[in-house]
């Protein structure tokens, strides 16, 4: 058995991890710290045209989420980008040149999809290294796969630390959990060591 | 695959209609 | 010892009080709930034209937080209003006439700031009641000091509760812990009594 005061340690040090982004880590993709999206390749904004946005009951224009959303904190349903297909490319800017040692996915939790699936998350994906934003081959940090079985949040250790740094990541998604039209990306993280 | 074929090429953000965010001078106030 | 169900009242109390702005208090200086940036007097920001935003490959303008996130909610590292040198001034109307009691002043944690350190946060701040935005000396509600070795979230009580209630406050900050450039302000609260 535990005291009350042990208890109110756990639970405040419990709180307090996730009020530090949920994973205490400085994530050097996040784009008000800094980072930014410089491309996506040849992946595509898969387009529905279902947001109309209007004024004075004028139709204005078909809005969809930018790729920009993939490196900001709102994780709320539809806060995603949506790329057309199963394969997509991301490639980010980080805020500083680092060595990457972890990279975190997210999506929404199935509790919160209102098709009760999740088919559209991201599966088998792997992340390099870029020494420019036009690099075509860059170097393999690691391939890794999002479990839709899994927690919302999940975190993938990079398995051999590069021995040089890095400002410029490409993240490339291969396959997603069976929805057949597009993929979405809620939150791309990079996690690192700054170089001295 | 990473070699070869026509998404070895940079697509240009520039091409679509949203704000685009880049970073030019370094870190921003944090 | 306590037992499982004493256990599940205290996480849901800790999880009750955090989702209750942290706090537990009516923040008296938040935007959406009628508070407003009135003035900075002579603090200048810190335009570091870093973020340039475009359209079509069109550079459109260099976006810098205005002073208004200071009493918005959104605290990931970069939404900080950052002013030029360590002395800074931000006068503030409440969203109604109070009598404050106490102030909250939050920085990112150490955590997650990719420099590793956050020399860019306040140290000694004043905070005075204005009887009107144009007033220059107002009543000196209390001077304090935000502690970088701290919890990111500070609560300061009024040392002496005021006799008049006030609308306008000024926030005075003097110094910061070490960054020659520039001080960042994330997130300033004012709590207190509504007058009848």
């Amino acid at each position: 058995g535990i005291t009350e005061a042990q208890a109110r340690i756990i639970v405040n040090n419990a709180l307090k991890l996730y009020s530090q982004d949920k994973t205490g880590m400085v994530d050097f993709a996040l784009e008000s710290g800094g980072g930014s999206i410089l491309s996506t390749r040849c992946s595509e904004t898969h387009e529905t045209k279902t947001a109309l946005i209007s004024l004075f009951g004028i139709p204005l224009w078909y809005f969809s989420q930018s790729p920009r959303v993939v490196i900001q904190p709102d994780i709320y349903p539809g806060n995603c980008w949506a790329f057309k297909g199963s394969q997509g490319y991301l490639v980010v800017r980080l805020s500083m040149e680092i060595h990457p040692t972890s990279f975190t996915l997210e999506h929404i939790p199935k509790t919160l999809s209102p098709t009760g699936n999740i088919a559209s998350a991201p599966k088998n994906f792997s992340v390099y290294g870029l020494e420019n934003e036009y690099q075509e081959e860059g170097q393999l940090l690691g391939q890794f796969m999002f479990d839709q079985e899994g927690e919302s949040l999940q975190t993938f250790p990079v398995p051999k630390r590069p021995e040089r740094a890095f400002q410029i990541v490409e993240l490339q998604i291969f396959s997603n959990w069976g929805h057949p039209e597009y993929t979405c990306l809620y939150r791309f993280r990079v996690h690192g060591v700054p170089v001295k | 695959s990473q070699s070869g074929g026509p998404c070895c090429s940079p697509a240009p953000l520039a091409r679509t209609p949203y704000l685009v965010l880049n970073y030019v001078n370094g870190l921003p106030p944090i």
